[in-house]
C-alpha cells in the first residue's frame, strides 16, 4: 500500500490569540467570583434594630414626663441618649452602633422605666444571638451615678423594623427621618 | 400653599383633609386617635358634623383612611371680626388606626417658646395663588416666625394680630398659606426631632404678599382650653 512520503498533518500547536483569551476569560470569572463573595460575606451590611427598657433609679416620675413636649422630658431623655451613645461610641461596636432613642418614659414603682430603642449596622451574616449578649454586656457597662443618672438595663430584645414603626407611632409628631433612627449629619 | 413643595407621603402624617360632602374645605390636625384640632371658620356655615368626613394621606382623592365626624367643638368665644379664638376641636366617631402614615402630632406646652425668625412648616391643599382652586396633592411651605410686634407694623396689619395669635411667612413674601388651608396646621421641630403644632392657619390680606404674613392661631395660648375640652 502505498504511503506517500508526506502527508499533510494538522499543526499541533494552539493559537496564541486563542489561548490568550482563554486565560483573560478565565482570571476575569474567578475575580467576579471572588469580588461576589467578598461583598456579600463582608460588605453586605443591614441595620438590626434592640429595643430595650433600662430602670432610672432613684428618679421620681411625674406627670411631666408623661409627653415629649415638657422641658423634663425632653431633658431627662437626652440625657439617658446621650449616655448610651457615648457608652457604645466608646466599646468596639462604635462603627455599628447609629443611634438611640427614647420612645418612652413610664413609672414603675417609685422609679422611671426608659423604653429605648437602637439602631446597628451590621454585616448580614452575624451570629444574632452572640450579638444580642455582646450588645447587653456593653449596656451593663454604663456608668451608675454619673450625671445623677443611675441606670440598669432591664431587658434587651431584637426587634422588626415593622415593630420599630408600630413603636414609634405610638408616639407624637415623629417623621420618617426619626421613625428610621436616620444618622445624624 | 403658595410657594410650597409636594409632600411625600409619610411626610406630614398628622395633615388630615376636612371635607364637606365630600369634597376637601379645611385642613386640621390630628392629635389623639379621635380629635382633630382646626380653625372655627371653616365651620361658620358648616356645622352639621354628619355632613362632614376626615381623610388621611397626601391625596384628597385617593386617601389612605377616610373617618367620619360625630361632633364639632368650637370655641364660645370665636369672634369673626376680629379673628379672635379661631380655634375648634372636631371629634371623629371612630379612632383612627396609627400607621407610619397617619400619626399625631404633639401639643405644645402652654409654655413652649416660639422664637421670631424660627422656622416652621405649613401644610395644606389649599390654592398655590390668591382666589386660586384647591389642589389634589398636599404642598408644604417652609416660614419663618414673625414678632406680632413686626407683624403689627403700620406696613402690615397694624395691630389687628392679637395675642392669641401669631405670624409666620417670609419678609419678602411669596411662601405663605392660602384659601383652603385654613386649618391647617403650622409646625416646629425640637432637639430631638418632634413636631409639634404652634399654629392653624386663621387668616392674612390675600397670600403671599410682602410685610402680609399669613396669621395663625397661637396654640400656646389655647393648651388648657383643648385639654379641657379632650382631656389631651
Amino acid at each position: 500500500m502505498y504511503r506517500p512520503a508526506r502527508v499533510t498533518s494538522a499543526s499541533r500547536s494552539l493559537n496564541p490569540y486563542l489561548v490568550f483569551f482563554a486565560v483573560v476569560a478565565v482570571v476575569v470569572i474567578l475575580a467576579v467570583i471572588i469580588g461576589l463573595l467578598v461583598y456579600f460575606l463582608a460588605f453586605d451590611q443591614k441595620y438590626y434594630f434592640y429595643q430595650s427598657s433600662i430602670q432610672i433609679l432613684g428618679k421620681q416620675y411625674s406627670d411631666e414626663l408623661s409627653s415629649p413636649a415638657t422641658e423634663k422630658y425632653r431633658t431627662l431623655s437626652g440625657s439617658i441618649e446621650s449616655m448610651i451613645t457615648k457608652t457604645f461610641k466608646e466599646s468596639d461596636l462604635k462603627n455599628q452602633f447609629i443611634k438611640a432613642h427614647v420612645v418612652k418614659l413610664r413609672q414603675s414603682g417609685n422609679d422611671v422605666i426608659a423604653d429605648i430603642i437602637m439602631k446597628f449596622k451590621f454585616t448580614r451574616r452575624i451570629n444574632e444571638a452572640s450579638m444580642k449578649s455582646r450588645i447587653e454586656s456593653i449596656l451593663h457597662q454604663m456608668p451608675n451615678n454619673s450625671e445623677d443618672l443611675d441606670m440598669h438595663p432591664t431587658q434587651l430584645i431584637p426587634i422588626t423594623g415593622q415593630y420599630t414603626v408600630q413603636l414609634f407611632t405610638r408616639e407624637c409628631g415623629v417623621r420618617s427621618d426619626l421613625i428610621n433612627l436616620s444618622e445624624d449629619r | 400653599i403658595m410657594g410650597g413643595t409636594k409632600a411625600e407621603e409619610g411626610d406630614w402624617p398628622w395633615q388630615v383633609s376636612l371635607q364637606w360632602s365630600s369634597s376637601h374645605h379645611c385642613g386640621g390636625a390630628l392629635i389623639s386617635n379621635r380629635y382633630i384640632l382646626s380653625a372655627a371658620h371653616c365651620f361658620r356655615s358648616y356645622s352639621d358634623p354628619r355632613q362632614w368626613i376626615a381623610t388621611f394621606g397626601t391625596s384628597t382623592i385617593s386617601p389612605l383612611q377616610r373617618v367620619g365626624v360625630s361632633s364639632i367643638l368650637i370655641h364660645d368665644n370665636y369672634k369673626p371680626e376680629t379673628h379672635e379664638n379661631d380655634i375648634a376641636l372636631v371629634q371623629l366617631d371612630r379612632e383612627v388606626t396609627f400607621n407610619r402614615y397617619i400619626h399625631t402630632v404633639c401639643l405644645p406646652e402652654a409654655n413652649q417658646a416660639i422664637s421670631p425668625g424660627s422656622t416652621a412648616y405649613v401644610t395644606g391643599w389649599g390654592s398655590q395663588s390668591y382666589s386660586g382652586s384647591t389642589v389634589p396633592d398636599l404642598k408644604q411651605g417652609r416660614v419663618n416666625i414673625i414678632s406680632n410686634t413686626v407683624c403689627n407694623a403700620p406696613a402690615g396689619y397694624n395691630g389687628a394680630v392679637l395675642s392669641g395669635m401669631l405670624c409666620a411667612g417670609l419678609p419678602e413674601g411669596g411662601v405663605d398659606a392660602c384659601q383652603g388651608d385654613s386649618g391647617g396646621p403650622l409646625v416646629q421641630e425640637d432637639s430631638r426631632q418632634h413636631w409639634f403644632i404652634v399654629g392653624i392657619v386663621s387668616w392674612g390680606y390675600q397670600c403671599g404678599l410682602p410685610d402680609k404674613p399669613g396669621v395663625y392661631t397661637r396654640v400656646t395660648a389655647y393648651r388648657d382650653w383643648i385639654t379641657q375640652k379632650t382631656g389631651i
